[in-house]
């Protein structure tokens, strides 16, 4: 099962 | 005083087309150096960001830098009152502006419309989006590309997109099968078939086909994409806007088994 990840994890807020 | 007059005013037709679909408001930035938007999908699982730089502009005048909260929506039916070879010239002289000036001329300039949209005053999440120097990089054919993330998603949501030296394939499984496309380094001449691959390191992501398919809306903007793609990083799906910028896509991977 795949399940999608929030790009928040990848760009930090600025 | 702001005043943008872009003379291939379709361009700015096509780009509203191709992100309207995926973000519902924008802040559009405007500074000295020219446009920039930057905003995420309601799932916060993608994020679009546009640069436009003032030297594409046939006219580009910014006295000091404005946010315009824009609604995609309402910006989309003023633009449809703009011919396709109409120049359009966005204007506001406030500087705090509650609403802003579009123009379309068409050719002879015969033809003047003028409308004023109000303007949204939206909380602006940035996001920082590191400079990465991807290890997977695909130039190939937009129309190429957006044909193979449509047939795919007859068979599944999600696709797999593994590059190695001298390919990248796309692979998919669903309930009635599984299927892939694998594409080769192609230096065609013709830009429908040429694939270029830079693969530093080879990567094996996995993504959603729903917010790819969203992505190539942005197909008329420029007959070539490039897909970006480093082990844990999301996508970068960029279409390059000929002199006057480009259109970036950002798409989370998903956690694959």
């Amino acid at each position: 099962q795949t399940d999608q990840r929030d790009i928040h994890l990848f760009f930090s807020i600025l | 005083m702001f005043e943008a007059k872009l003379q291939q005013g379709v361009i700015f037709k096509k780009i509203v087309d191709a992100i309207k679909d995926l973000v519902k408001s924008v802040n559009i930035d405007a500074s000295t150096s020219g446009l920039s938007m930057q905003a995420m999908d309601s799932a916060h699982v993608a994020l679009v960001s546009l640069k436009l730089n003032e030297n594409g502009f046939k006219d580009y005048r910014c006295d000091r830098p404005i946010t315009l909260g824009l609604s995609i929506e309402n910006l989309s039916k003023i633009l449809k009152c703009a011919g396709n070879d109409d120049t359009i010239t966005l204007q506001t002289d406030e500087e705090e502006p509650s609403s802003l000036k579009f123009f379309f001329e068409n050719q002879q300039a015969s033809k003047i419309s003028e409308f004023s949209l109000n303007l949204m005053s939206l909380d602006s999440e940035s996001l920082g989006i590191p400079d990465t120097d991807y290890s997977s990089v695909i130039q190939m054919s937009s129309a190429e590309f957006s044909r193979i993330c449509k047939e795919l998603s007859s068979i599944s949501e999600t696709v797999e997109i593994e590059t190695s030296k001298e390919s990248v394939k796309f692979s998919v499984q669903g309930d009635i099968g599984a299927g892939s496309i694998t594409v080769k380094n192609n230096q065609s001449d013709k830009d429908v078939d040429r694939v270029d691959l830079q693969i530093d390191q080879p990567v094996k992501l996995t993504f959603a086909l729903r917010y790819l398919n969203m992505f190539n809306k942005a197909v008329s903007l420029s007959s070539t994409v490039s897909l970006n793609m480093s082990e844990e990083n999301p996508l970068m799906v960029e279409y390059k806007i000929d002199d006057l910028g480009s259109l970036r896509f950002y798409l989370a991977p998903k956690i694959s088994d």
